[in-house]
């Protein structure tokens, strides 16, 4: 699940 | 997740304990720029911001506080440490890094994805990450040849990048909405910045001599 601000990448 | 972004994550993951366990095992850190160590350390505290405001997996928070806490530690011992701290190139890791956070943070206000804080810092962090190894490689470059540790430190965080972009280009295929200039350009950049001392650890590695930097 992406998170609310998109960035789901490290 | 994918493969080529978990390789990255490890990729990463590993570049760091190299450096810690240079730093702890041998009590120096010859030939590692604190500089660049900073501006890592930058890199983290203004890109997970969102580290208790978005869960997003555990992996993902506990690779974030991984990252922060080293980063951190390795900056803190390069300091204060009163073993280590002595080891410091501190006459050769003269990089006036000032340049590198104005210019990224001019940049970020000028090119980001949203207009928020936190977007603003992500975007200047994404664009101090490509910048922040210089410090490092001028001071290779002035060091000469380098010890080991430093050079696999380089090139793992060198081959971390290069993942991702594999990373971006995966899910570009396959996830419709996928774009992310910001981190992709940046990328790019980041790692062609690798590129010559990729191509100099690779003849050192094959002629399986010490790495030596044209100065």
């Amino acid at each position: 699940s992406s998170s609310i601000n998109g960035h789901d990448e490290l | 997740m994918n493969i080529f972004r978990l390789a990255g994550d490890m990729t990463h993951l590993i570049s760091v304990l190299v450096l810690l366990l240079k730093i702890y095992a041998t009590k120096s850190c010859s030939g590692i720029s604190l500089k660049t160590q900073e501006l890592y350390a930058i890199v983290f505290v203004t890109r997970y911001l969102d580290l208790f405001t978005d869960f997003i997996s555990l992996y993902n928070t506990v690779m974030k506080l991984v990252f922060i806490g080293s980063s951190l530690a390795i900056v803190w011992c390069m300091r204060y440490h009163r073993v280590v701290r002595r080891s410091y190139d501190r006459e050769l890791d003269t990089f006036r890094y000032w340049i590198l956070l104005g210019v990224s943070f001019i940049l970020a206000l000028v090119l980001h994805e949203k207009f928020t804080l936190q977007e603003v810092f992500w975007a200047f962090s994404i664009y101090l990450e490509a910048v922040a190894i210089l410090p490092q490689l001028v001071l290779l470059q002035r060091s000469g040849n380098v010890d080991n540790l430093a050079g696999q430190y380089v090139f793992f965080l060198g081959a971390y990048r290069a993942f991702y972009i594999l990373n971006w280009i995966y899910r570009y295929l396959t996830e419709q909405r996928f774009t992310r200039w910001i981190s992709c350009v940046s990328g790019l950049v980041q790692t062609a910045l690798y590129a010559d001392f990729f191509y100099y650890y690779f003849i050192s590695w094959k002629n399986n001599a010490k790495l030596q930097l044209p100065a």
